[in-house]
């Protein structure tokens, strides 16, 4: 996982 | 991207054109909360701080850009534009909203992803944004004569949420059963607190009444 998760949503 | 996001982003964008179309074609905001305003502003500074750090998509940034600027905007208009201000029910708009704040600030530092600034700024703004609408809903059950652009402006501000989950309840089936609990579940409780208003904007449009809310 990388280290910062990825928030893809509005 | 899929549909029921697609749909929620558009339910959300259309919900803060019709209250901005409301304040500005009639250079009021009666029956509108300010408190909920600078909440949701709020929100979406906290929420959307990668904005120049991660580009994730045009789309992505152009509607980050369009949350934060029209929700500043109308929180500006309601605070300094002369013509506006002036309609602001001050002494009915009283939400206690620093509790929402602070509560919600609280609960990110327990509950988040990763305990790193971005992240619990991230959590921060899934649960403020669950509960920054009660300001507005105390407003409407106070102010009893609800205009219809403020209603609509409600409806579609609680619709844009459910639309969300369903988008949630996709992504689990399609994408792999990705953990995605905090929104999961503040994005439960912010729909959950509309039912009410829904029922009741329901029954307003099915008698064919102006739409009360109980006190």
């Amino acid at each position: 996982r990388s280290d910062s998760v990825e928030h893809d949503e509005l | 991207m899929n549909a029921f996001r697609f749909l929620g982003d558009m339910t959300h964008l259309f919900s803060v054109l019709v209250l901005l179309l409301k304040i500005y074609a009639t250079k009021s905001c009666s029956g509108v909360s300010r408190k909920t305003q600078e909440l949701y502003m709020v929100v979406f500074v906290a929420r959307y701080m990668d904005l120049f750090t991660d580009y994730i998509s045009l789309y992505n940034s152009v509607m980050k850009v369009v949350f934060i600027t029209s929700s500043a905007a109308i929180v500006w208009c309601m605070r300094r534009h002369p013509q506006v201000r002036r309609t602001y029910d001050r002494d009915q708009d009283t939400f206690r909203h620093v509790v929402l704040v602070a509560a919600s600030f609280v609960l990110a530092l327990i509950f988040n992803e990763r305990f790193t600034f971005r992240e619990i700024c991230w959590a921060f703004s899934i649960y403020l944004e669950a509960v920054a609408i009660l300001p507005q809903l105390v407003l409407l059950q106070r102010s009893r004569n609800v205009d219809n652009l403020t209603g609509q402006y409600v409806l579609f501000l609680g619709a844009y949420r459910a639309f969300y989950i369903l988008n949630w309840i996709y992504r689990y089936f399609t994408e792999g059963h990705t953990s995605r609990w905090i929104p999961w579940i503040a994005g439960l409780v912010q729909t959950a607190l509309y039912a009410d208003f829904f029922y009741y904007y329901f029954l307003s449009w099915k008698n064919n009444v102006k739409l009360e809310l109980p006190a």
